[in-house]
């Protein structure tokens, strides 16, 4: 019964690297995972080639129209399936606002619907920005996989959502599970190594012993539709994807 | 008479490190800049260490209090001024919808107060995302400098992004001035000469000839508060942007 968010409101940090990744290592292992693309700007979707004819087959089909999730289903190349994303979704925010009605819909709709299947996690890839979409994410999750670069601004954007899921804790009145992962990781570089210093003192066992090396492989992959396991084997991100899934499975978050 | 929208909506591609080393190379040519912070998670205003007591004091304070921009002026410890953002600014997209006459806002008032000044050139650096607030700045601005990571999706963003500015011009009916330049380029990657390959099929004479190195002293310098030409004046990140904003001036952009 796993499902989580991937979530840190800084850009370009590794949400969607992260979540493509994952959805491949899971499916590799022989589960059937779910993708839900919560970015409007539909990166995960992109990535899959999954055809979205219009914002009805999409995401925002279920907010918009009250569509059931089960008939937005499509098939995801990566593994498993996945719900697209459509541009059309960046409406919701305006359409919806952040009452706790609007925030709490998508985890009733699969509790409603019984998509949460044992050997099915469901892995939802976040735009940057905290807001009702994210929300819904993190709220219908209750794990938060938080991928943070290897550089001040990202490291403070995780410090700030740390204190946001507090307070989120609070209204919710329970437990959201989190794991912080450094992305971009480049060895050779001292600031790298600062920073998984202050991370491990601030999140201790949060902080995943994974880090993804920045490496090019994991940049190539989505110019040729492909996660990294199948673009690139043998590569170092690869490695670390899986050691990521190996790590994150051993540790039941997963 | 110089305003500069610096846009991309893919996240995490160098809007903000080439605002901030922009400003830092006008500044040092012996010019006046004027920083506009329009993202509402203000990464700009925070490495330039702005004290910000509450949204009114923000560009938050323009947009829901109508407060003047000239009384939210303050010093900018890189070079020159700004205006910061504070995250109550997340609240006006809401507030304020996609009108014409929303959008328009922050032109006008840049005309009323006669901020814009010979030999003070703005530079307004934007959130992730083509909302109110990145129309406001692409509309006050007229010319639009975009930073292109180089990878598969920041290139996808940069060319719905042309076809969004297409758009956009005929709804104001003028040019849109724009540049793209590529961030993060490292020259040791295959991809990044195909990407540039592909910019300067597609992009011809408004890709910039420079291109920012991925460089880790351009990482470095925000934990330090601090400019490149500053942290580390003989680095290559500091070279790459002097040399982007000679060619910039160069070509009349600036
Ligand atoms: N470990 C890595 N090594 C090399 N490149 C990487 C790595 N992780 C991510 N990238 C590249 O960095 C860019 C940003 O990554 P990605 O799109 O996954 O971030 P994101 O957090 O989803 O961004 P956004 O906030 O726009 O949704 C992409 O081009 C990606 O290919
Ligand atoms: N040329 C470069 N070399 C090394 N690091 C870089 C370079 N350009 C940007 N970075 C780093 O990449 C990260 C993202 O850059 P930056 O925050 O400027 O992007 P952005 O487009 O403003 O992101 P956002 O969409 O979140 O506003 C930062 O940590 C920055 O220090
Ligand atoms: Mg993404
Ligand atoms: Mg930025």
């Amino acid at each position: 019964m796993t499902i989580i968010a991937v979530f840190n409101q800084k850009g370009g940090v590794g949400k969607t690297t992260t979540s493509l990744n994952l959805i491949a290592a899971l499916a590799r292992g022989g589960l059937d995972p779910l993708a839900i693309d919560l970015d409007p700007q539909a990166h995960l979707s992109i990535i899959g080639d999954v055809p979205v004819a219009s914002g009805s087959d999409s995401m925002f089909g279920f907010y918009a129209e009250s569509r059931a999730l089960s008939d937005l289903v499509r098939k995801f190349t990566i593994g498993g399936n996945i719900i697209p994303s459509h541009m059309e979704l960046s409406k919701v925010d305006a359409l919806h606002g952040k009452g706790l009605k609007s925030v709490m819909r998508l985890k009733n709709a699969i509790h409603e619907e019984m998509l949460e299947q044992e050997g099915a996690p469901i892995v939802i890839d976040c735009c940057p920005m905290l807001n009702v979409l994210s929300l819904n994410a993190i709220f219908a999750s209750g794990k938060v996989l938080v991928p943070i670069s290897a550089d001040f601004l990202s490291v403070r954007g995780a410090i700030q959502l740390e204190s946001t899921l507090k307070a989120l804790e609070h209204v919710v009145k329970r437990r959201i599970e989190r794991r912080y992962v450094v992305t971009r990781y480049d060895t050779r570089r001292r600031m790298s190594h600062e920073i998984v210093a202050q991370l491990r003192e601030r999140f201790g066992a949060e902080l995943c012993n994974s880090h993804i090396s920045e490496n090019v492989s994991l940049a190539e992959s989505p110019a040729c539709n492909k996660d990294v396991f199948t673009h690139a084997p043998h590569s170092q991100g690869a490695k670390d994807y899986d050691a990521l899934m190996t790590e994150l499975a051993a540790t039941g978050f997963i």
